[in-house]
């Protein structure tokens, strides 16, 4: 596997906050997790209406999946498995070339 | 353009830098290899010169790819316009008259040693490689470290934020190259085109600020023309204005740097795609992305060429 298999489980979601209260409960956790945000480049640009893509490591996604059903803050899964998304992404020669 | 290189697939650094050796041997009349300098790590920043060979006077346009190192598809382009240029410079009637009336320089790779590192260890790195010994984090962010309202909105001051600005602007050696570059043929420079990924956006100046610019007229039709050229080929959608407000304000960056420091025309393209793939577009993107992008780039180019002062 690419990468040791790092991102085995790891997911990219996506959510669009509603609120500037949904926005502040999002880069809190985003902080607290320390999730890899996609897009924006940075937390500080979240607010209201804001498309966030955000990755989230296998280890962290119960929890914060958890904290979002909790809050009713919608999401979108927009990758499933970053792992398997990653080996799809390259052609096989891409991939013998790696290894 | 080069045997056995296939430009449908992302390269290594090593890869790239091969590909780029082999053209300035066997394309000498049309591409000029040379390195502005070395990166964090030590490895040489090359940027290939394109562009038919005149004693007289001709006015360039610089193209940067993979400031960011985890969007592929940048460098890639990067690869592909070359190789259409070497394809298409006899045969297309505009791309005859780009390579004559005109030098491109093309980086393909900025940030080399990011780029190395997304490819050996961790896919979704961004930022450079540089190290500061007061901090644990690694690493700064290439498009805010350049010395425009440097760490003001936008940018971050904490070294381990994926926005980090840098200790001070510049830091980066590999800013630092690009920079006196730009600053030694500001006058011949044109146009500043520089590549990023993913957002499906043609921006142009201001980021760090909610204002028009001056030549707004030109470098507004240029875009317009461009995003319409780009969605005749296969319908994909870019939106396009000023950074600030299609984006988001981010202070630092080298769009603006070159448009402050006298390069008429700077624009930044966000390519594929809008979020289903992200980052890992996958290979078999990378032909119809970079031909809409190609006749965009070409339609700016000649569109300077013509209608703007």
């Amino acid at each position: 596997h690419l990468y040791n298999n790092r991102y085995a489980g790891d997911q990219v979601i996506r959510l669009i906050p509603k609120t500037e209260e949904e926005a502040y409960a999002l880069k809190k956790i985003y902080h607290q997790f320390r999730v890899d945000l996609w897009q924006p480049s940075s937390i500080s640009y979240i607010s209201e209406g804001t498309v966030t893509d955000v990755h989230i490591p296998q280890n962290a996604s119960q929890a914060l999946l958890a904290f979002l059903q909790q809050a009713n803050i919608q999401y979108k899964v927009l990758i499933e498995d970053l792992q398997k998304a990653l080996e799809r992404s390259g052609s096989l020669q891409t991939h013998r070339n790696r290894r | 353009s080069v045997p056995g290189h296939n430009y449908e697939v992302y390269h290594s650094l090593e890869e790239i830098q091969n590909w780029m050796r082999h053209l300035n041997k066997t394309h000498s009349g049309l591409i000029q290899m040379f390195s502005i300098g070395k990166s964090y790590e030590g490895r040489s920043l090359y940027v290939l010169k394109l562009g038919r060979r005149s004693r007289a006077y001709k006015r360039a346009v610089w193209m940067d790819c993979g400031i960011h190192a985890r969007e592929w598809i940048s460098p890639a382009f990067c690869q592909w316009f070359i190789k259409e240029a070497l394809l298409t410079h006899r045969s297309d009637p505009a791309m005859r008259k780009m390579l004559n009336h005109l030098y491109f320089y093309v980086m393909p790779v900025f940030n080399v040693d990011g780029y190395h590192f997304s490819w050996t260890n961790d896919r979704f790195w961004r930022k450079t490689r540089s190290r500061n010994s007061r901090f644990r984090c690694r690493g700064v962010d290439a498009n805010r470290n350049w010395r425009v309202k440097w760490c003001d909105e936008g940018a971050s001051m904490h070294p381990c934020e994926d926005t980090y600005c840098g200790p001070f602007p510049e830091s980066e050696p590999e800013v630092k190259a690009v920079a006196n570059f730009l600053r030694k043929h500001k006058k011949h420079i044109r146009a500043y085109l520089s590549f990023h990924a993913y957002a499906q956006m043609l921006l142009y100046p201001y980021s760090y600020k909610y204002a028009t610019i001056p030549n707004f007229s030109c470098v507004e039709s240029a875009a317009y023309k461009a995003v319409n050229a780009l969605r005749s080929v296969n319908g994909v959608r870019y939106r396009y204005g000023p950074a600030s407000s299609t984006l988001y304000v981010s202070s630092g960056n080298s769009m603006d740097w070159a448009y402050k420091n006298g390069i008429p025309y700077a624009f930044a393209f966000e390519l594929r795609d809008t979020g289903h793939f992200g980052f890992l577009l996958p290979e078999v993107l990378i032909k119809p992305t970079c031909t809409e992008t190609m006749l965009a780039v070409k339609n700016i180019t000649m569109h300077l060429l013509k209608k703007c002062p």
